[in-house]
């Protein structure tokens, strides 16, 4: 009953990154063991974790492409219940290489399998894009998390988003589903944030009586205010929690991860 | 003496496109003829100018892998001296298919050539990504702006994204320098703001006897505050020219544009 949760948007920088760190952090700081798998090729979820990716020695890359590397070999202890399989820089490699393998989307699941039983949750940060490292976190996923900023731009890439999440459940992984969306750098004040909220509010309830992957998908509340502290604290290497915990923005990710909790599959 | 621009950053969500559409429009407004292509598959770019991606007859990934199409039938007019080369939603198709051609990286600057001497300024907006379809661009260019927020995380990019365009001036491009970095959604007031612009000044000025492609980059003034009518404008197919003439936003793209003008080579 580990909890496997792919944080993708293959539209950039809205908040995926700071969301899988922070709310990890939260889980854990709640008594939750968490597992974080950096996805991304730019390794900002390893450098946020305080972990330096040019000097790391096994690699997710390495998980990925050369079938002698076990997950025990590339999983970093973090302590305070939190573990890390780190991004290098050599992931964007990872795209190409997995591009000549058979069945090269179950190549992550197969491998964290021996691992899994150890974690309440599993989080895996995506890159900006629809390519074999999202399909491979896609593939060992139970459930989906959408972090975006509610702007126009935002909701036009949630159309291919979902398709994308439709397809894998078809044809690679029937037990997909999009647990919901987090709103981050949100600044409720705004006409534009209030719209594009209402406009996924309505999509979501549209689908709810629809068997699609996210017709159980809810906005996850509280939305994750703006705050610079969340922007500081990855270049201290920090989680929210260890940067400064009393924080709007530690408040706002222990909050929302009171709702993950409560959004459990059968929860 | 065309100015070729490619907005380039790897990080997603930094501002590229937004720079893109209204630095381009600010030009426009000054009396400069411009094109725009959007090399992006998420079509960001062609959005944001009022165009259809799904309604297009001929986008730049016909152009890219379809020997027989010619720029002239893709370019759309926008009016106002402006012009477009439209992205598809199949765009992120064009990264495999080129990969398999030789001189891959070249065939938009191929392309393109009959239709340079039109216009004063070719611009375009890149994904978040440094695969083929930003490496075209950087081939096809003889500038770069690197649009960016002063954030750590962007400030983590900047190596590989500027040991990118080294790469590309060794063995493809000798012509290609990069202009600056534009500040976008920049908010002047935070600590963290101020020492990433510190970093930026002194990294820039640590280059200027180097000969590296960045050593004449400036940190375009002024930088560009965050205001929500640059982010609402998308929705209506406008720039912020178009849509709110004398907002703030506006001033400072036109002022942007100004700059980007007094950095000519040779101005
Ligand atoms: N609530 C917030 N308040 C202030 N800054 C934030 C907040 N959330 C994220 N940021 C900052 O915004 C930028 C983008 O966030 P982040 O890197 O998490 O996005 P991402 O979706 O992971 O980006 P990418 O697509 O490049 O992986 C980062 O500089 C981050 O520090
Ligand atoms: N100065 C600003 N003030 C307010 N919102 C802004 C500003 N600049 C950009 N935005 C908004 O921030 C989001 C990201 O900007 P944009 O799409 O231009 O970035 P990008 O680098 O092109 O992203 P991608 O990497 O996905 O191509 C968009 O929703 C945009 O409308
Ligand atoms: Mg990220
Ligand atoms: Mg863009």
């Amino acid at each position: 009953s580990t909890r496997i949760i792919a944080f993708m948007n293959q539209k950039g920088g809205v908040g995926k990154t700071t969301t899988t760190v922070n709310l990890g952090a939260a889980l854990a700081e709640q008594g939750s063991r968490v597992l974080f798998i950096d996805l991304d090729p730019q390794a900002h979820l390893t450098l946020h974790l305080g972990v330096d990716p040019t000097d790391v020695d096994a690699s997710v890359y390495d998980l990925l492409v050369d079938g002698e590397t076990s997950v025990e070999s590339v999983a970093i202890d973090l302590g305070d219940g939190m573990a890390l399989l780190p991004a290098e820089v050599d992931l964007a490699a990872a795209e190409q290489d997995l591009g000549a393998m058979v069945d090269r989307h179950r190549v992550l699941g197969g491998k964290i399998k021996p691992l899994i039983s150890q974690y309440d949750f599993v989080l895996m940060d995506c890159p900006p894009s629809l390519g074999m490292l999202t399909l491979n976190a896609l593939a060992t996923a139970n459930e989906v998390i959408v972090p975006m900023q509610a702007h126009f731009l935002a909701l036009q890439g949630l159309s291919k988003l979902l398709e994308t999440i439709q397809l894998v459940r078809q044809n690679v992984n029937t037990q997909l589903r999009v647990s919901g969306v987090v709103l981050c750098v949100h600044d409720g004040q705004t006409n534009l944030a209030s719209e594009v909220v209402n406009d996924l509010e309505q999509f979501f309830n549209a689908s709810r009586k629809l068997a699609m992957p996210w017709s159980q998908a809810v906005i996850f509340q509280p939305p994750i205010r703006r705050n610079i502290k969340l922007a500081e604290c990855p270049s201290f290497g920090q989680t929210i929690m260890q940067y400064d915990a009393a924080c709007a923005g530690a408040n706002d990710y222990r909050a929302l991860g009171q709702a993950v909790l409560a959004a459990a599959p059968g929860a």
